[in-house]
């Protein structure tokens, strides 16, 4: 374990909180992308399925499941509580898009992660602060892992490629929403919206 | 330079 590790998976925590919150206390997930958070669910449970083959740590233990239980609560608060909310219209990212370069490139078999919100973003044109800072802390999660790689690397002299690689990619996909979000979210008036 | 793979991460 390292600081940039610790960091990054409190990062991560945070942005799970913020957008569950975000629903639970608006009563609304309009502008949050259902597709995504479906995404992760899948995401989540097949890459922490080694939590019934081989246990790693407690603290190991306890995030997976935190992240897993957070994932399934979050998709059923969108698709089931607040459902009337939803709006599908604008989450119309094409999912099968994402298939095709995932199954090219299958060797990435974390680029599922790439929020859509980001897309739903560049589709509507706007986004609430609170989504926005939920999306800062999802990249700064990702962007933490990048230190947290360099760190094993150099400490450890360990490196994992397929790890790295679509940690790279997963991160590039940030990199524009983090020059909004410090020239916009920051500096401006709290909502986002392109130009 | 060795590979190895982050099991442990998240």
């Amino acid at each position: 374990m390292n600081i940039f590790r610790l960091s990054g998976d409190l990062c991560h925590l945070v942005a799970i909180i913020i957008l569950f919150l975000k629903i639970w206390k608006s009563k609304s997930c309009a502008g949050i992308s259902g597709k995504s958070q479906v995404l992760f669910a899948v995401v989540f449970t097949t890459r922490y399925l080694d939590l019934f083959t081989s246990f790693i740590s407690i603290y190991n233990t306890v995030m997976k499941v935190v992240y897993l239980a957070s994932a399934y609560a979050t998709v059923s608060l969108i698709y089931l509580r607040f459902r009337s909310t939803f709006d599908s219209e604008s989450d119309s990212f094409r999912v099968e898009f994402l298939l095709v370069p995932v199954a090219g490139l299958s060797f990435l078999e974390n680029y599922a992660f790439t929020p859509l919100e980001l897309f739903m973003i560049t589709k509507t044109g706007e986004a609430a602060s609170i989504t926005t800072h939920y999306l800062f802390f999802l990249g700064l999660y990702r962007a933490l892992y990048l230190g947290n790689w360099l760190w094993r690397y150099h400490v450890e002299e360990f490196f994992d490629q397929i790890a790295v690689v679509s940690g790279v990619v997963q991160t590039i996909f940030y990199c524009d929403f983090f020059y909004l979000y410090f020239t916009r979210v920051i500096r401006g008036s709290g909502k986002m919206s392109l130009p | 330079l060795q590979s190895a793979t982050y099991k442990d991460e998240l």
